[in-house]
């Protein structure tokens, strides 16, 4: 839940730079081309910072499953979560 | 994860076992019998199916059975329990008033022990308690993290007549257990001393002291010390959720505490359990009305979280048990429901079967959801002998329930036992069985399992195998006996040697399509069973009013 919060951001930096894009419509063909590439970049430079953070978001969701909320307020593990996947095999718990 | 419906997590919920009407619960909490009334107060998280929020729920009983849940007794409302207000135990002072000590977790989230006590000491119901303007009484001492110190015991007395208590802990990956004598429970000497310690172990929670008798079936006070009297020192083991008892020796001098089998010390995985399946946080207390001492235990789910959620509630606590110890091994200690769980038997039937290799047979008591379950068996003894002079057959020291395949793995004299909580075609069951194999010198070597693999087609959900040796002495028939309640099962082998409690949860076993099979699964050995199946009522466990507690209505 945490790291989908931590998405959001990044989502809503497209609305701002696609309105941009549309501000420029009016402007002189000479430019356009630059603004053309700077929106490719941008949307690129966009995507990297995407793919980082659901790279983030995976480490981040690995470090909630260890550190549950009785675990980080300091008594023992409450929840089987996490350890059911296993019990297909037949292991202990 | 399995597409639970309304339909099968209401038949989850059990008819005889404690557990309150909605949401969280967890540990057992200060446990004691006042004025006519068994107390149990819980872990109890008001708000949610999981665990956080933590209050003192609060429930009374004649009878350890029927149960009113009373209002919370106690709610994080102060600086050292803002995070809440955790594990604690009952004391009884000289003159009959109680005293609770208990951890709270402050604003800071650091564990410190505080003291309540009730308000009105006229009160059987105890509805209403005061926290101690002092607190916190304890808080962690140098050398101990300020989240590795919790779960205060019941006081006993010194020999000099001070008050002395034991709280878990750890250091570095050694569990520990401090020790603190006191004489009014609000200042604390502490000794430099540990009552014991075993590394490797980790933190210990819910710490149990208490002593047995070496001669008596009866329980002892906590405060009892002498020579025909040992030591029992129990630890929640917090890495594993497993409960850990070891028998010992107490110096009530030095406040020390020495393991009669250090092989087989507190939180040692080949030592002593309680329970061989879901049992953890558990809690004794004296009971003065019986002379016994009562074990609780708390059982938590295998299910998931989510299934939890959807269900609206998590957890249920074992019957309570008798603890006592085994005056025959001397070695361990036996657990027995409590008698009074027999008044909510109703109609029983009785069998004599004698079950071939290989053979499973369906036992006609209509409906099995909710059972008691007494059996003997007995191998045929010509089978036991041609097994036992057959020197092809080598000793098998190392069988495990856990690593041995379960009920399906077939030897020569096992498994057998019963099938409970399956369906018409066995698509869904929980086999209970004993197992026996060639031990050392020739000796019968048994074991007690639980087979939870098949329990149900549900894939969401922890299916272990459970169980351990059991000691079958001399002269004895193999004993089992088994209280099945809708989601928990709960097996006592050899008169209570040995215990396993389980989780499970058919998806088509369910209501009356809920059977019970008796089964041989053993390729040598012929099994004669004899037992009786009692239907089990439904326990009135509900909130209190009035009329239940026989005192005029306040309107």
């Amino acid at each position: 839940m945490a790291s989908t919060e931590a998405l959001l951001p990044v989502t809503s930096l497209q609305d701002p730079l696609s309105e941009s894009r549309s501000d420029q419509i009016p402007e002189t063909r000479r430019r356009r081309p630059i603004k053309v590439h700077l929106a490719v970049y941008s949307g690129l430079l966009l995507i990297a910072l995407y793919v980082t953070l659901i790279v983030t978001h995976d480490g981040s969701k690995a470090e909630i499953a260890t550190e549950s909320r009785p675990r980080m307020a300091g008594v023992s593990e409450k929840s089987n979560d996490g350890v059911w996947i296993s019990s297909d095999d037949g292991k202990v718990e | 994860a399995f597409p639970w419906n309304n339909t099968i997590l209401s038949w989850q919920r059990t008819a005889f076992h404690f557990q309150p009407e909605k949401n969280w619960m967890n540990d057992p909490n200060g446990p004691l019998f006042y004025k006519g009334w068994y107390h149990f107060f819980y872990q109890y998280n008001p708000n949610a199916a999981v665990w956080g929020d933590i209050v003192w729920g609060h429930a009374v009983s004649k009878d350890l059975i029927h149960w009113l849940y009373l209002p919370i007794a106690m709610v994080p409302d102060q600086w050292y329990d803002a995070n809440g207000v955790w594990t604690g135990s009952a004391t009884f002072l000289d003159d009959g008033s109680i005293v609770m000590l208990y951890t709270g977790s402050t604003d800071e989230f650091v564990q410190v022990q505080n003291l309540a006590y009730p308000e009105d000491p006229s009160d059987p119901l105890l509805l209403k308690w005061v926290k101690f303007s002092g607190n916190p009484v304890l808080v962690p001492p140098p050398g101990i993290g300020a989240k590795d110190f919790r779960d205060p015991t019941t006081a006993w007395k010194t020999s000099s007549g001070k008050w002395r208590i034991t709280i878990g802990s750890k250091i570095n990956r050694t569990g520990i257990s401090l020790i603190y004598d006191t004489t009014d429970f609000k200042t604390y000497e502490k000794h430099e001393t540990l009552l014991h310690q075993v590394p490797n172990t980790g933190m210990w929670e819910c710490v149990d002291f208490y002593p047995v008798s070496k001669t008596q079936l009866n329980g002892l006070d906590t405060s009892v010390n002498g020579p025909d009297v040992k030591h029992v020192i129990k630890a929640s083991m917090d890495d594993t959720r497993i409960d850990h008892y070891a028998i010992g020796t107490y110096d009530d001098s030095n406040a020390t505490w020495v393991p009669d089998n250090p092989s087989i010390d507190v939180g040692i995985s080949t030592g002593l359990r309680y329970d061989y399946g879901k049992y953890y946080a558990s809690k004794t207390f004296y009971d003065q009305n019986k002379g016994r001492r009562i074990l609780w235990g708390w059982i938590g789910e295998s299910d998931s979280e989510a299934a939890d959620v959807q269900k609206g509630w998590s957890s249920v606590q074992g019957i309570p048990r008798t603890v006592v110890l085994d005056t025959r091994t001397h070695k361990n200690l036996v657990q027995w429901p409590v008698e009074e769980i027999k008044s909510l038997r109703l109609s029983s039937k009785k069998f004599d079967m004698t079950i071939g290799p290989g053979t499973v047979v369906p036992v006609d008591v209509g409906s099995a959801t909710q059972l008691d379950i007494e059996a003997e068996f007995e191998i045929k003894t010509d089978d036991l002998k041609l097994f036992f002079d057959d020197d092809s057959v080598e000793a098998d020291n190392k069988f495990s329930c856990e690593t041995n395949g379960g009920s399906t793995a077939r030897g020569a004299l096992g498994p057998f036992g019963f099938s409970v909580l399956a369906d018409e075609g066995l698509s869904e069951q929980t086999p209970v069985y004993f197992y026996v194999t060639k031990g050392k010198h020739s000796k019968l070597n048994t074991v007690f399992c639980t087979d939870t693999s098949r329990s149900t087609l549900a894939n969401d959900v922890v299916k272990p195998i459970y169980g351990s040796f059991v000691p079958v002495l001399k002269g004895e028939k193999l004993t089992m006996r088994i209280l099945v309640d809708h989601s928990i099962v709960e097996g006592f082998a050899q008169g209570g040697r040995s215990c396993i409690t389980s989780r499970v949860y058919p998806t088509k076993a369910i209501y009356g399509a809920t059977k019970l099979f008796l089964f041989n699964n053993a390729i040598d050995a012929t099994v004669t069973a004899s037992f009786t199946v009692w239907q089990m009522n439904n326990a009135f466990i509900h909130p209190y009013s009035s009329d239940d507690l026989g005192v005029p209505s306040s309107t």
